[in-house]
């Protein structure tokens, strides 16, 4: 199954910019959480809305994203997101 | 039950620095010895990169988002659904179960108990000295003491005269001669909590990492297409004494380069330390002729960013947050059954600088999540393979976000041991 060649992994913030809190946010302050898929290819990253009332994720809502190529840039330092929104596979992703 | 018993070994903040995941530098010599005789992933994952959280998801083979454990003030089986973990489930199945220091992260997320008694036959066992961990027990410059990030001591000097790892090793070890002749298969989980900040270890393994020799990372600043929302300011360093002494900038301010240096010689230093405890409890279970009979499984709840991107800790996705060591020891498959009079894990001084250079034991290099653990341990012990879940699961006790990762093993392309077979 291609679901058994991914990793997925996530972390919540309590604000887009960091603050004394963004390290560890109690639940009640959580009010984004990026969620991250791997391939052996690249990590594909979107911060989007959370809300901690019901545990829900706006992924209509996106904050910020990040996408990191393993081939060209193994220690994920070039996010290239921003230049890949008009990607078709991108957008597919979203 | 009639299966293998099962050695659980998980480290707290280790990121894959060790020598049989091609790290030149670090000394991890019985963790190496390990690793030549298991499966080794190299491409493996935690789904959280905090204690908790990712402990509980591991434990339960749930998300977090499934778990509702995003940080540390809830208990699962309240808040979310009854899930079984994977003790509870060996202890369902006949199994004993045990743990030792930190196996679930302590304190409300696992019910201020472990999660026993559901997970474990007898009651956890946690080091006198965990108490120590984040009190003054520095001796600085100046000949006081201090609570700070770089904590190498002198073990006859700190309080009890021992440290929390040593004290899991000993408990573990005789757990383990307790088990020898029972009937019963048991399910040892073992904790270890360094490198976990601060890095307070016996002194002499900073001998092992002259600080001239210890490079930075190799992209320490924070990318500028970072979004800001991605990147963690590390509080919890900031609040160690020797690192306010530095007055560092809050979020982004760098760390003086000198004293990254030796950050990150205490935290080679730490894994050094915490090799030579796997390396005492692995020597034990050989000692007690239990090897042949033993799968152990070795990782850690995630990584932690060493100043890649500018950050020094864990709390982000990065993959140096997320990655972590699995490798799994499987008797009679990953390494062929020992021999009577035989040694599979010899103990191995890390300050033996003639120290045998082991093969790296066989690669996977599919990617993996250590969800994955539920369903595989279970697997390798031949207990029903618990099912997959429904997208949703809050109401499902028993089943698992992802599928065994023993079909990554080969075993099947593997020599048949003729030990084994006889």
């Amino acid at each position: 199954s291609p679901l058994d060649l991914v990793a997925y992994s996530q972390y919540p913030r309590p604000a887009v910019f960091p603050q004394w809190n963004s390290d560890k946010p109690y639940l009640k302050d959580i009010k984004i959480m990026g969620y991250s898929i791997r391939t052996v290819d690249y990590r594909f990253t979107v911060w989007v809305k959370f809300h901690p009332e019901n545990f829900t994720a706006d992924f209509t809502n996106v904050q910020a994203g990040e996408l990191y190529f393993v081939a060209s840039d193994p220690l994920q330092d070039h996010n290239v997101y921003n230049r890949s929104l008009n990607d078709l596979k991108l957008s597919s992703m979203l | 039950a009639d299966g293998p018993n099962v050695l659980f070994v998980v480290v707290d903040d280790l990121r894959p620095a060790l020598g049989s995941y091609g790290d030149d530098l670090v000394k991890s010599p019985n963790i190496d010895q390990l690793a030549s005789r298991s499966v080794v992933f190299q491409n493996a994952f935690a789904q959280q990169a905090v204690c908790a959280p990712s402990r509980v998801s591991f434990l339960t083979g749930r998300r977090p988002d499934t778990t509702r454990l995003y940080d540390f003030n809830s208990y699962w089986r309240a808040r979310a659904g009854n899930y079984s973990t994977i003790p509870q489930y060996f202890k369902e199945h006949g199994y004993v179960t045990m743990s030792v220091g930190k196996v679930f992260h302590p304190g409300i997320s696992s019910n201020h108990s472990d999660d026993s008694p559901y997970s474990w036959s007898i009651p956890p066992f946690h080091p006198s000295t965990e108490k120590y961990e984040n009190t003054k027990t520095c001796r600085g410059k100046d000949g006081k003491l201090h609570a700070n990030l770089i904590c190498p001591v002198d073990v006859a000097d700190v309080p009890e005269g021992t440290l929390p790892d040593k004290q899991s090793t000993e408990e573990a070890v005789r757990l383990l001669e307790r088990m020898r002749n029972q009937n019963s298969p048991f399910f040892l989980a073992v904790g270890y909590h360094k490198p976990h900040i601060p890095f307070r270890y016996p002194k002499e393994f900073q001998k092992l990492y002259p600080l001239e020799n210890i490079t930075l990372a190799p992209d320490p600043q924070i990318p500028i297409e970072l979004p800001p929302v991605a990147y963690n300011p590390w509080m919890d360093i900031r609040q160690r004494e020797d690192v306010q002494a530095l007055n560092i900038s809050v979020p982004y301010g760098p760390i003086p380069v000198e004293f990254q240096r030796k950050i990150r010689q205490s935290y080679f230093a730490s894994v050094s330390y915490l090799d030579t405890q796997v390396g005492l409890l692995l020597k034990a279970l050989d000692d007690l002729q239990l090897s042949n009979d033993t799968v152990v499984v070795f990782t850690s709840d995630h990584g932690w960013s060493l100043g890649e991107h500018g950050e020094w800790a864990k709390y982000s996705n990065f993959d140096v947050a997320t990655r972590v060591p699995l490798m799994f020891y499987v008797p009679g498959k990953t390494a062929p059954f020992v021999h009577p009079g035989e040694k599979r894990f010899p103990y191995i001084s890390p300050f033996d600088s003639l120290s045998e250079v082991f093969s790296p034991g066989v690669q996977a290099t599919e990617l993996v999540e250590l969800l994955c653990l539920f369903s595989t341990l279970s697997e390798l012990a031949g207990l029903k393979v618990p099912p997959v879940c429904p997208s949703s699961s809050f109401h499902i006790d028993l089943c698992t976000e992802a599928p065994s990762i023993v079909k990554y093993f080969n075993f099947s392309e593997r020599e048949e041991d003729g030990y084994s077979e006889g």
